[in-house]
């Protein structure tokens, strides 16, 4: 049973990227077969695989609701739709009620049998996030240790609970605090406003780690650029979480 | 002459909103007149000075051509045109082409003696922040010590030379390196980069400093909350920075 997996938060910033792609790398190297569709015209998740795209064979294939483009990545288990700055584009051709098919259909016709298909979302609520959401059937939302940051979280789930209104099979698995200092007051708050507001959605959370902020200019994923850092550490430990939440189901 | 300056980034979380809201604070604590226009459908900048808004305002506002709402903050000297979700409907509703007038009709018509206006920019490449820029005269682009970071700021340059070719009158003037780690080896090389790419247009920089992840959550510029902290300090030089540079023009 294929797990369509969007990471999502129109605030900008809060680590949509560096999970989707550690994720990925972590599930490859347990076995598992995983897409990443890296869904976002700044193209940062092809980036951090070392693959960076102008996003032209995207565009093309969601213009013509074709087989999505995948390229195998030097990493194990891990395959990648590539995006670029083209895929902009989409935000002034696909309207609002476009939304609902347009990555939809091109990823049923992608042919491939991966367990994992993983979508890394743009910081903003507009027609490609949308179509993300709507191709999806689970999100998991990053969000950093800050005040603004929370905001994104309440605006998301507003924005998931409008689409399954509209019909959309969708739900909020699991928060992923990220960007983390575990020793600042503001860190413990927004702890438990997530326990209290999302009971058992909370993962492990993800530290403030330079490793992370290095290894995209490497484009590996954490465990191949920093193997005992804590960034590869807290990455293992959501990898499992994920796991066990889905496996559960 | 009322200076409109932009802060541009389409890479998320880099301090565009945090820089927007403390250089509007401390020119208004230094007798200048500002109007901060919150031109984000998350409504971060609005947050900020503690004065959410649902954004409708401001919405009706560009879809009839009129005079933007303005509120008075609690903050000397600093005026708000309040955003938030409502907003969110400018994407769908205004063309690309219409880009180049939708916010510069309004803030034309927008009666006030403000000798500089800040535009605050959503994370994104599309109308809204095309409207921004073609509104702005000059842009100021934020960015982290990070290696994705970088790439957002080259999309950035690419996108001020676009516009500039399609007869805009914009400049890149400066770039405001923040949420800084001044021990990591990643800043200096990015300094580095900096200082060759723009030279004499790199700003102070602005240290990571949890004062300013906690301020918005008081609704308080940071120069009020935490007034011996780094990031009050780093802000007053940028600011000083901000009123030379404009200055000597
Ligand atoms: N735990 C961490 N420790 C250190 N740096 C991190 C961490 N997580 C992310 N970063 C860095 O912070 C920046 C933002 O992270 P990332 O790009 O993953 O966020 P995002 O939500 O995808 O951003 P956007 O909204 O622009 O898509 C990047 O430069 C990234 O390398
Ligand atoms: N120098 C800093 N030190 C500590 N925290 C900071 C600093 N600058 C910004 N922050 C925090 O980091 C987060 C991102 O900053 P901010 O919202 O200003 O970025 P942004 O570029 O406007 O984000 P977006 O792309 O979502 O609009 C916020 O939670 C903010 O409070
Ligand atoms: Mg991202
Ligand atoms: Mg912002």
């Amino acid at each position: 049973m294929k797990k369509v997996i969007c990471f999502a938060n129109q605030k900008g910033g809060v680590g949509k990227t560096t999970a989707t792609v550690n994720l990925a790398a972590s599930l490859g190297a347990m076995g598992k077969k995983v897409l990443v569709v890296d869904f976002d015209p700044q193209g940062s998740a092809s980036l951090s695989f070392g693959m960076p795209d102008n996003g032209s064979l995207l565009l093309k294939a969601l213009e013509t609701c074709s087989p999505l483009p995948v390229l195998e990545t030097p990493y194990e288990g891990v395959d990648l739709v590539p995006s670029g700055r083209n895929l902009v584009a989409a935000r002034f051709q696909f309207s609002l009620a476009m939304a609902q098919d347009f990555l939809n259909i091109c990823l049923e016709q992608t042919p491939g049998d991966w367990e994992w298909v993983l979508i890394d979302c743009p910081p903003s609520l507009d027609v490609i996030s949308l179509a993300a959401l709507w191709a999806a059937r689970h999100v998991i939302v990053p969000l950093e240790g800050s005040y603004l940051s929370l905001n994104g979280l309440e605006q998301m789930a507003k924005t998931v609970s409008d689409l399954k209104q509209q019909g959309a099979k969708l739900e909020i698995e699991g928060i992923l605090p990220s960007r983390i200092h575990p020793r600042r007051r503001i860190y413990w708050e927004i702890m438990l406003r997530l326990e209290q507001d999302f009971p058992n959605k909370v993962a492990p959370v993800i530290r403030e780690n330079v490793a992370l902020t290095e290894a995209p200019g490497k484009g590996k994923p954490i465990h191949l650029f920093a193997r005992s850092s804590n960034g590869a550490r807290d990455f293992q430990e959501v990898c499992s979480w994920l796991v066990n939440h889905f496996e559960k189901k």
